[in-house]
């Protein structure tokens, strides 16, 4: 069997939201090492990667390795019904066709389960290697998702580029243009507020903004998220979600035709 | 003119 303790349960709640609009539906993956998930957008422009460690729930089992079908809408449903305090227990039979959710308020006076109907879906997996990339950012969350907005308001792409002056994002659009430029800044106290550039070699680069913009639905999770950047490859935009793991978002670039 | 090519072009089946 399967079963998962978390006592923020919240934390499951945003990973869903994060998600729910890009993809609709993938394999949570289990094993005795964790929970992961990778998916695809319908369009297969963006993938999504959850990694989430078995050392980092309150409570952890799993007997055999399962792929459990999730719709997320109707996930989401279910985990809108549990509170922000409480705490959340995943639970399912071997080849269950069910996923059982429990909430337990933290008085432990209110004690609820839901049941979420299993599919079975057919996703092919992608090996994703470890690499260095050329650049890599560090910000605060809120910041990458005021960029976006900012820019999604202005046009359809951006072209993000980092240098030795910092990393800039720019686009234009009917209205005109806009850039907006951060730079390597270490001087606030608080380490979620700093931003990191660390740059192997200068990189430009052009994705469409709508994705970047729903990647930042996932701001309520990390105070800080990190985007890397290699010529020719997809950005990566990090999330870590504490001690529990991360949620990775991998989008392609534009290139020209 | 820019175009947009699949994710899964850049990663390996496994």
């Amino acid at each position: 069997m399967f079963e998962a303790r978390i006592t923020q349960g919240s934390v499951l709640k945003k990973l869903v939201e994060a998600l729910k609009e890009l993809v609709t539906e993938g394999n949570f993956d289990v094993s005795n090492t964790g929970l992961s998930l990778q998916a695809m957008d319908s369009s297969h422009v963006c993938l999504v990667s959850l990694t989430l460690r078995e050392d980092g729930f309150d409570h952890f089992r799993c007997d055999r390795n399962m792929a459990m079908g999730i719709h997320f809408g109707n996930l989401s449903k279910i985990l809108k019904c549990a509170g922000n305090e409480d705490t959340i227990t995943l639970k399912a039979e071997d080849n269950a066709d069910q996923l059982t959710l429990m909430f337990e308020a933290p008085s432990q006076d209110r004690i609820s389960d839901f049941d979420l109907k299993l599919m079975s879906i057919e996703s092919e997996h992608l090996g994703i290697p470890d690499q260095d990339y050329s650049a890599e950012v560090k910000l605060p969350s809120s910041e990458y998702q005021r960029i976006v907005r900012d820019l999604t308001s202005i046009g359809d792409t951006v072209l993000i580029s980092a240098t030795k002056e910092g990393i800039k994002f720019s686009t234009s659009g009917d209205v005109g243009t806009a850039n907006i430029t951060l730079r390597h800044n270490t001087t606030p106290e608080k380490p979620e507020e700093q931003t990191f550039i660390d740059l192997k070699e200068p990189v430009a680069l052009t994705f469409a903004l709508r994705y970047l913009n729903n990647f930042s639905k996932a701001t309520p999770l990390a105070p800080q998220v990190k985007l890397s950047l290699t010529k020719d490859l997809p950005i990566v935009v990090e999330y870590q979600v504490g001690e529990l793991g991360s949620v990775r978002f991998y989008l392609a670039p534009k290139i020209d035709d | 003119q820019t175009k947009q090519r699949s994710i899964s072009a850049f990663f390996k089946t496994s």
